[in-house]
C-alpha cells in the first residue's frame, strides 16, 4: 500500500 | 481599493466551479498584477494556485495590496446569481470586510448587486521554486478528465508512466486492471487533440485519482492541460488561460 505524503515536506513557508 | 470588471463573467463562474470542492476558504491577493490565490486541501496533499492578470480585466485598479478572505462556497453561490454572459464586477475597499459584485446583462439593462462577507483567514502560503521537471506531457484537457474518470473506477490511485513514445496511465484494484496510453503525436491534424511530451528522462509515478478527477474540474477553463513529473516532486496540473492560470500540485503517493 501507498501512503500519500504531505505538500509540506517539499515546500516550505513562503 | 479593488475595482476589477470582467468582460467574460462566466470565466469566475469556471474558476470557483474548478476550486471549490478542493478547498473551503481561501484568500484572493489582489495586487497591481492582479488577483492570485494559493491555497492547499486540508490535509495538506493537494494546493492551487490561480493567478488571474490584471490585462484580464478592463479595468483593473488595485492601488494597496489587499487579501480578501472568502468562502469559496458563499461566493459560488453568489456567482451562481450571474447570467452566463454578465459582465462581472468585483470591488473592495481599504478595509476589506466586504466584497461587492456586480452583474450587467449584456443588453445593459439589468444590473444586480450583491455584498458578501468577507472573513480573516490566517493561511499559510508555500513557496513553490521554479522547477525544470523530467517530463512535461502536454494534453487534451477533455482527455486528461475522461482517463481519470474512467480509471477512477478500477482504483483510487493510478500510475504513469511516461517516455519518449508516450504517456501511459494505469490502474490496478480489486476489479481488474485497466491502462490508457496515449502516444506521442504532435503531427496531428487537430492541433488541440495532440498529445506532445518534452522527456528529460523516464518517469513513473503514483498518484491519488480522487484528486486528479477534483483538479479536472477546471477543464472548461482550457482545452489544453500540462502534467509536469519528476520522481518523489508533487505533480504539477496546469490549466492556461487568456490572462492567468490556475495549477495544481499533488504530492506524489510514495511506498509504505
Amino acid at each position: 500500500a501507498a501512503v500519500q505524503d504531505n505538500l509540506r515536506i517539499f515546500y516550505g513557508r513562503d | 481599493m479593488l475595482e476589477a470588471r470582467l468582460q467574460t463573467g462566466a470565466l469566475l463562474k469556471k474558476v470557483l466551479e474548478a476550486i471549490k470542492e478542493l478547498i473551503t476558504d481561501a484568500n484572493f491577493d489582489c495586487s497591481d498584477n492582479g488577483i492570485a490565490l494559493q491555497a492547499m486541501d486540508n490535509s495538506h496533499v493537494a494546493l492551487v494556485a490561480l493567478l488571474l492578470r490584471h490585462d484580464g480585466f478592463e479595468p483593473y485598479r488595485c492601488d494597496r495590496s489587499l487579501a480578501l478572505g472568502v468562502n469559496l462556497v458563499s461566493l459560488s453561490k453568489v456567482l451562481r446569481c450571474a447570467g452566463n454572459d454578465d459582465i462581472i464586477t468585483l470591488k473592495a475597499d481599504d478595509t476589506a470586510d466586504v466584497l461587492s459584485l456586480t452583474f450587467e446583462n449584456t443588453d445593459n439593462d439589468r444590473i444586480s448587486e450583491y455584498e458578501l462577507k468577507l472573513m480573516d483567514i490566517d493561511s499559510e502560503h508555500l513557496g513553490i521554486p521554479d522547477t525544470t521537471y523530467e517530463a512535461v506531457v502536454q494534453m487534451s484537457s477533455a482527455e486528461f478528465a475522461r482517463i481519470c474518470k474512467d480509471l477512477q473506477v478500477l482504483s483510487d490511485s493510478v500510475q504513469i508512466d511516461v517516455t519518449k513514445e508516450g504517456v501511459k496511465f494505469g490502474a490496478k484494484g480489486e476489479l481488474g486492471s485497466g491502462a490508457v496510453t496515449l502516444k506521442q503525436n504532435g503531427n496531428v491534424d487537430k492541433e488541440e487533440e495532440a498529445t506532445l511530451i518534452e522527456l528529460q528522462q523516464n518517469v513513473s509515478l503514483n498518484f491519488s485519482l480522487k484528486y486528479l478527477v477534483n483538479f479536472t474540474k477546471a477543464t472548461p477553463l482550457a482545452s489544453r492541460v500540462s502534467l509536469s513529473m519528476s520522481s518523489e516532486v508533487p505533480l504539477l496540473v496546469e490549466y492556461k488561460m487568456e490572462a492567468g492560470y490556475i495549477r495544481y500540485y499533488l504530492a506524489p503517493k510514495i511506498g509504505e
